[in-house]
């Protein structure tokens, strides 16, 4: 079981839309996988056509340890094989709610422990460092790092090699698996600069797949659907088959 | 003095951007204008042509007591009339250094209680709704809503006006000036769908002057630059006058 957490503190660089779709690819590949929404927005949620507000439960109720995992978890309709931990607009309140607790960092950690059965994990970060992404941080095994290739994304990566190495002492086995650039329009010329100064920075760890600007992939979630439900053939679709290829192939 | 916060919880939908050109474009209109940087990523402060890194202090030292607004004001190089407050990484720590303290949600209202001589305050708020964006709006009298035209930003509206709500015991004077369309392509039929939603479910608020997408708004940054100092011709440049004349009409 490869735990897998999406984390960059930048706002809007396709955290969510990462997430979604290369588990929605890995699980029509066979492989058996859990998303595992922690931002209160529900972004992930709501991508995979669950309206938060509907649900009773969501992984506040996990982390404060009034529900299992499996309580509260999704079979994501039309996609066998890909289950949902959704998110609720309480997960706000979390670092207030739970500074005090003993353990505070190790709530997810400690949920996950009696979960068997799946490939993949993968965790939706929301946009900042705050307690519930540290959550992630320990409970993961390895992290994927999605990036714009811009300037302000560019230097976000500084502040988050620095908080990974704050989670350290946690969890010393975490490891950075790639960068992947999201938002990719090659006619930009400030794309393909920031690309290249990302390549040069990041060696070895930057994914072969780019991820390309597509607007069905930002038109994809307001029909609760995946890209490859949505409109299977086109760039979006491509990239994100290749980088969830990559992905299983890095282990 | 107009005090205006510049928040969403959601990511990447321009609000750094939009806090630096407007507050650029009134300041060489000659309004006097302070940008405060409340975002540990220190994008507004980088955008400005400063490094985190190199400043000794930042707006945190000031929300924990031990330096004054004034302490740690620079002066934007280039662009009279514009001050900043500078962000440091350590505002990241504020949820869980500032949880336990009596009056944690007004150290900001405190803090600009001694500073006179502006006629624009903005706040560039990290996208989150953690301590520091609260003590935002707890100090602002005003807030203004950068908002994509795309799905996941037009969902997001829904949380933060349940957070502007939940504020309301302790700013009851807070109002919602407007919200401000970015990224607008009027190509994508998304664009224009989503800024007719917007349109029908906030009549009224919504500026008139959308933001168009254009990537020298996203170079600008690098070079430390405004749009008015590094492209005054392009779209974005005109975008954002045009925007800053709205606001100081709006009052
Ligand atoms: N490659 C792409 N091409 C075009 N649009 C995209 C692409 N990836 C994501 N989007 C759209 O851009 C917006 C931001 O993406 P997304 O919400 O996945 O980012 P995020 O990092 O999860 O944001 P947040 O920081 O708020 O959690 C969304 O509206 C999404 O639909
Ligand atoms: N109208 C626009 N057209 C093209 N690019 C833009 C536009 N506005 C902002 N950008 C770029 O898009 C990215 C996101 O913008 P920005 O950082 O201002 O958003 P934000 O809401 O402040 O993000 P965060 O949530 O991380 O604070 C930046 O790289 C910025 O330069
Ligand atoms: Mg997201
Ligand atoms: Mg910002």
């Amino acid at each position: 079981m490869r735990i897998i957490a999406f984390a960059n503190q930048k706002g809007g660089v396709g955290k969510t839309t990462t997430v979604q779709n290369v588990g929605a690819a890995l699980a029509r590949a066979g492989r058996r996988t859990l998303l595992v929404d922690l931002d209160a927005q529900g972004s992930l949620t709501a991508s995979c056509g669950y309206d938060p507000d509907d649900l009773k439960m969501n992984l506040y109720d996990v982390l404060d340890g009034k529900a299992s995992l499996s309580d509260v978890k999704i079979e994501v309709e039309g996609v066998a094989g890909l289950d949902l931990i959704p998110a609720g607009m309480d997960l706000s309140q979390a670092d207030l709610a739970f500074a005090g607790r003993i353990g505070r960092e190790n709530l997810l950690k400690k949920a996950l422990g009696q979960v068997t059965g799946y490939d993949f994990v993968f965790f939706d970060c929301p946009p900042n460092l705050g307690l519930v992404t540290v959550n992630a941080l320990v409970a993961a095994d390895e992290i994927i790092i999605p990036v714009q290739a811009e300037y302000h994304a560019l230097r976000g990566l500084e502040l988050l090699q620095k908080s990974v190495a704050m989670v350290s002492d946690l969890n010393p086995a975490l490891a950075v698996t790639g960068l992947v650039v999201t938002f990719f329009d090659r006619r930009k010329s400030l794309n393909r600069e920031v690309y290249n100064e990302i390549r040069r920075n990041f060696p070895g760890i930057l994914f072969e797949t780019r991820i390309r600007d597509n607007v069905a992939l930002a038109e994809a979630p307001s029909f609760g659907k995946d890209i490859l439900a949505y409109r299977p053939t086109c760039a979006g679709a491509d990239d994100y088959e290749a980088l969830a290829r990559e992905i299983a192939r890095r282990s």
